[in-house]
């Protein structure tokens, strides 16, 4: 099913980049 | 709907007005009005960073402002004040070519659009503050619409900002 695909692929891309700004370090720089 | 990777400013406001809402503040944030009087923001910038947001500094913060738009627009100005400079002070970074929120139209008018500048603003902080890990897992248990809305908004605040 297209949509389905669709519906997973997007669920990746909204995963990925949330994961990714967990792991980006942040914050002052002292 | 919008295009991948632009922001629909009315999407913003609605999708970054379902967000404030995760906070959970003590004031009332059903609406766009609820929001104009600088309160609810304030009270969430206070959960994401009591520290810098302090009593002190929320007390600078005039509550029942009512329909008084020179009040609220009062509250507003300090508001983007304390957001621009935590980013800048705590976050170290700077903002640059981000247009900001135009805060006589949020506080005369009530505009939408403006709020959602003055929202994703906030967002800014609450993903990248030292909290952060809750604010964007909240975030990632929230509507995939919702979610898509709260990521281009991140993303173009992003591409903004400098060290």
């Amino acid at each position: 099913d297209p949509n389905m695909k669709a519906g997973a692929a997007s669920e990746g891309v909204l995963a990925n980049f949330f994961n990714s700004l967990l792991s980006k370090k942040t914050g002052s720089p002292g | 709907m919008s295009r991948t990777g632009t922001l629909d400013r009315m999407e913003l406001c609605g999708s970054l007005l379902t967000w404030i809402q995760t906070f959970g503040v003590e004031a009332p944030c059903k609406t766009v009005d609820d929001l104009t009087s600088g309160i609810v923001m304030a009270q969430a910038l206070q959960k994401i960073d009591i520290v810098y947001f302090s009593d002190a500094w929320i007390g600078r913060i005039k509550p029942d402002v009512g329909d008084n738009w020179r009040l609220k627009i009062s509250n507003l100005k300090k508001i983007l004040k304390g957001v621009l400079d935590y980013n800048q002070e705590i976050l170290g970074q700077h903002i640059n070519d981000f247009t900001l929120p135009d805060v006589n139209l949020i506080g005369e008018h009530s505009d939408p659009a403006e709020l959602g500048r003055m929202l994703q603003l906030i967002l800014g902080c609450a993903v990248n503050c030292e909290q952060k890990q809750e604010y964007i897992q909240t975030i990632m248990m929230m509507e995939e619409s919702v979610q898509h809305v709260v990521m281009t908004a991140i993303q173009e605040l992003m591409s903004k900002e400098t060290p």
